[in-house]
């Protein structure tokens, strides 16, 4: 039976028939440990974060990994093409992965990318919000919630400084970050379940 | 298989590298 794994952070969707599940898996996490590290190290660098208690600083992890690389690899979703470039660098069509077996979860993400690259933000406003992405009180398992709350208000503060110096004519841009909060979270609700299904299988 | 975040390895990954500091830090 064929198999494919439609989730960009892979080199490519095409798996060799000849290997094994824990082959394909293992390759799988080769491919998007880099990445996962990389959220790890930018979460170090955000002012305050190291000052979390460790296990606070593994939950919000655990939890925002997904939802950041969602916001840091918008760009890999080619709304104008309805395309997805892999890791390995080849496009492939919306189309061509959901005949793969890609699920909803595709298309949802492809009208994130495309509302959130819309905003057009800069670097540092996009690192900003990325932030907020990850720092969230009302994550599971996070013991210390006040010093965590305290961090995320003071996230979006700045981000609401940022976004206003940046764009005084464009209040409603602010909000509408806001409200990508939401939306990130049900990507990451579809993409567990997706997760879940995979590892049954 | 409650946990997507530790079936996928990703625990540990995020462990090793947030230690990785620690351990830079009492050096």
């Amino acid at each position: 039976r064929r198999r494919h794994l439609v989730c960009p952070m892979n080199t490519s969707p095409h798996v060799d028939p000849q290997k094994s599940g824990h082959e394909v898996w293992e390759e799988f996490s080769h491919s998007f440990t880099p990445a996962v590290r990389e959220v790890v190290e930018f979460a170090k660098k955000i002012p305050g974060f190291r000052d979390l208690s460790q296990p606070d600083q593994v939950s919000l992890l655990k939890a925002g990994t997904f939802e950041v690389l969602v916001v840091r690899f918008a760009s890999l979703f080619d709304m104008k093409d309805r395309t997805v470039t892999f890791l390995g660098g080849k496009k492939y069509s919306v189309d061509t992965l959901r005949a793969m077996g890609a699920s909803d979860l595709l298309n949802s993400m492809v009208d994130f990318s495309e509302k959130l690259t819309n905003l057009g933000l800069s670097e540092e406003e996009m690192s900003l919000f990325t932030a907020v992405v990850l720092v969230s009180a009302d994550r599971s398992g996070i013991e210390n919630v006040n010093s965590v709350e305290a961090l995320q208000e003071t996230l979006i503060r700045a981000l609401r400084s940022l976004i206003t110096k940046n764009h005084p004519n464009e209040s409603a841009i602010f909000t509408k970050l806001l409200l990508k909060l939401p939306d990130l979270r049900s990507l990451n609700n579809m993409h567990s379940e997706q997760l879940l299904a995979f590892k049954v299988h | 298989f409650g946990d997507p975040a530790s079936n996928l390895g990703l625990e540990d990954i995020i462990r090793k590298a947030l230690m990785g500091n620690l351990e830079e830090r009492q050096d």
